[in-house]
Parts: C-alpha cells; structure tokens; sequence
C-alpha cells in the first residue's frame, strides 16, 4: 500500500487530542 | 438489536402522535426510517370514532431540512370503527425549508372526511444521513483542521457498546462511517463522517477507555448549530 502519509496524520491527530 | 430486524438504520418504536380525543376518534401512531437511501413515516391510523373515516390525505409545514411527502397518503379504503390501518408514506428533501425550533421539528396536517388535524413531531436526524458520507481522508483531515474550535461540540454517550468495533459497526449500518481509528496510551480513538441530505458534512471523534461503558463525542460542523441534534442521533443509535 502506498504511504502517502496520511496514516502518519492521523496519528499525530490522535496524538494531539490526547495529549493537547 | 430487535428481533427479525433488518439490517439498516435504527428505528425507533412508533409512538402516539395524534391521540384520539384530539382527532375526533382519529389516533396516529408514528416513527422515521431510512430504507435503501430513502426515507419513510411509517404511520398507523386507528379509527377509534363510531363513524367511518375515509378522504385521508397529509401535508407538512415547512420545515429546516425540507422534508415532504413523495407520494399522496395511500390509504385506499375507508376505515371502519376500531379498525387500524399501517401506511409507509415516502419522504423526501426537497420541499422548502424554514428553520424550525427545534431543529428537527415538523408540523403536520391530516385529513378525513371528518375535519383536519394538525400535530408536531420530532425527527431522529439519522433519517438524513446519506449513505455516501464517508469522506476522503485527506479531506477529513483538512476539514478538521478547517473548522474552528469553537464549532466544536463535546458530548458523553452512557452505555456504549463496549468495543470500538461494535461501536463502528453499529454506527455505520446508520451511515456514521469510520474514516480511520487509532489507540492512543490505551485510549480507542474514532474518526468519523456523516453527510445530511442538504449537504452539511460533520466530523466526529469518538473516545473510549477500554472497560468503560462510555464515549466521549466530539462533533465538528461549519452548522455548529446542528450539532446537539446529531449527537441525539448519535446517542440513539449507539443505545439500541
């Protein structure tokens, strides 16, 4: 699959909203 | 959930919306369902009077979404005392709209041969909920970003499925799609999309600690304003 970096956006998404 | 339900979005029971001192005998029952991308009042009409009743036809006020009947009222025999009748009247979006108070209010007439009798209701907003509204990620994540905090809404869901599985599953036969899910420090984060018929998109969040039976919801909408009624949606759904 190609990684077009939106898996890694998510995760900083998440990330962020966890952790403000 | 119920028995010998369909697979599809959540109905909910029918409900006294005219009661028979207010219709001269005539009662109505009610509820909203969305059926293969159509939406329906599934109606039951019981002539609780000593006369026939027969002529029926409906009509809607106005209303924000512009809900309206697609077809006339089929009910095509006169109905005897004590007799009922079930009618599924297909609706659709594109009548006028007027902002109502409540959001999700609709006023309707029905008549018979006997006079015309109006009532109030209040629709589940999942009806409108289409069922392409999963949105691109990447315009997930624009959109997100797009919209301001202050049209951010947060609201706790009690009694949760108890998996974000369950969770997702039980929401998208609704059309709230899963556009991606991730585990933060133990925490199962959802992102979500919904579409309304008139085009408005929300974004959600959904959180839930593992063991807990509840959810935190968080909605992003450029309508703010529709927010708490898309949560009552939301709550609905998750609770049956």
């Amino acid at each position: 699959e190609l990684d077009d970096g939106l898996d890694e956006a998510f995760s900083r998404l998440a990330e962020s909203r966890t952790n403000p | 959930s119920g028995t010998g339900a369909i697979i599809g979005s959540y109905v909910a029971p029918k409900s006294v919306w005219l009661h028979a001192m207010k219709g001269k005998g005539l009662e109505i029952s009610g509820t909203f369902a969305r059926r293969s991308g159509a939406v329906f009042m599934d109606l039951q009409f019981t002539n609780r009077a000593l006369q026939v009743m027969s002529d029926f036809a409906i009509q809607f006020n106005r209303n924000s979404f512009g809900l309206a009947p697609a077809a006339p009222l089929q009910i095509l025999t006169p109905l005897a005392p004590n007799q009922s009748t079930e009618v599924s009247l297909p609706l659709n979006t594109v009548g006028s709209v007027m902002k109502m108070e409540p959001l999700n209010n609709l006023q309707v007439a029905v008549k018979n041969n006997i006079d015309v009798f109006y009532f109030s209701v209040v629709y589940p907003l999942h009806i409108l909920f289409v069922e392409d509204g999963k949105m691109e990620r990447q315009m997930f994540l624009a959109t997100w970003k797009d919209i301001p905090n202050e049209n951010e809404a947060q609201f706790q869901v009690r009694d949760c499925p108890p998996s974000p599985d369950a969770v997702s599953n039980k929401l998208q036969a609704s059309n709230v799609f899963t556009v991606a899910r991730r585990t933060v420090e133990g925490q199962d984060m959802l992102y979500q999309s919904i579409k309304l018929t008139n085009g408005i998109w929300l974004l959600a969040e959904l959180r839930m600690q593992p063991g807990s039976p509840s959810c935190a919801v968080s909605l992003k909408c450029r309508a703010p304003e529709v927010s708490p009624f898309i949560f009552q949606a939301i709550e609905m759904v998750l609770k049956n």
